[in-house]
């Protein structure tokens, strides 16, 4: 495989803004 | 020159707080770069991963993606690139030149806002990149290493449905960049 022009993207998520703000609250 | 332009859509596109964000200087101008850690460790590993693609010209574009809720893309910001023909004039020169037009595209994106309609709340981000033929197994190799995997996007985190073109830059250098902006994402 890994031959052919494909669109690509990260598996995983970048954090949410929910996971972002909790943090914040954390601090 | 990527992660400062991502830092910066992130904010003025308000992805995420802005109480997140801290103003820095690049390349001369003030930009708003995101100081929690896990996010910007997710934006270099990103990166990390692209950047070989781009020096070996496998990359077609590099898209940043705003998505609603439902993940359905709502904005596209576009960095097509294109190797830059070789060149005679001297590397400080082509230096001055290329800082000269990224001062330009960071002031662009800076100012974006005045021209797009407003995200509904809950947006997120992807990255997705366009490859040129045979350019997977470039990447391969550094996503094992960097312990980041990519998989192939979905069709549903493509397709937009009748965008609406925004030019934002186009560079001497070959790299151009746009702007995809849903004209219904609001409805």
């Amino acid at each position: 495989g890994g031959g052919g022009a494909h669109i690509l993207k990260p598996l995983m998520s970048p954090p949410s803004r929910e996971e972002i703000l909790s943090t914040l609250l954390d601090l | 020159f990527l992660e400062v332009a991502i830092h910066l859509i992130l904010y003025v596109r308000e992805v995420y707080p802005s109480g997140i964000f801290q103003k820095r200087k690049k390349y001369n101008v003030p930009v708003q770069m995101s100081c929690h850690p896990e996010l910007n460790q997710y934006i270099q590993d990103t990166l990390h991963c692209v950047k070989p693609l781009i020096e070996k010209n496998d990359a077609e574009k590099v898209v940043v993606v705003i998505m609603d809720k439902e993940h359905h893309p709502v904005e596209r910001f576009v960095f097509e690139i294109s190797q830059p023909p070789l060149l005679s004039i001297s590397s400080d020169t082509l230096l001055s030149h290329v800082e000269q037009l990224l001062r330009a595209f960071i002031l662009k994106i800076s100012v974006c806002d005045a021209v797009l309609s407003n995200n509904p709340p809950g947006c997120s981000f992807t990255v997705l990149v366009h490859t040129r033929e045979a350019a997977t197994r470039n990447m391969e190799k550094v996503q094992v290493i960097k312990d980041f995997p990519w998989i192939v996007a979905d069709e549903q985190e493509v397709h937009m449905q009748e965008p609406r073109l925004i030019p934002l830059k186009t560079m001497t250098s070959d790299i151009v960049k746009y702007i995809h902006d849903c004209i219904d994402k609001e409805s």
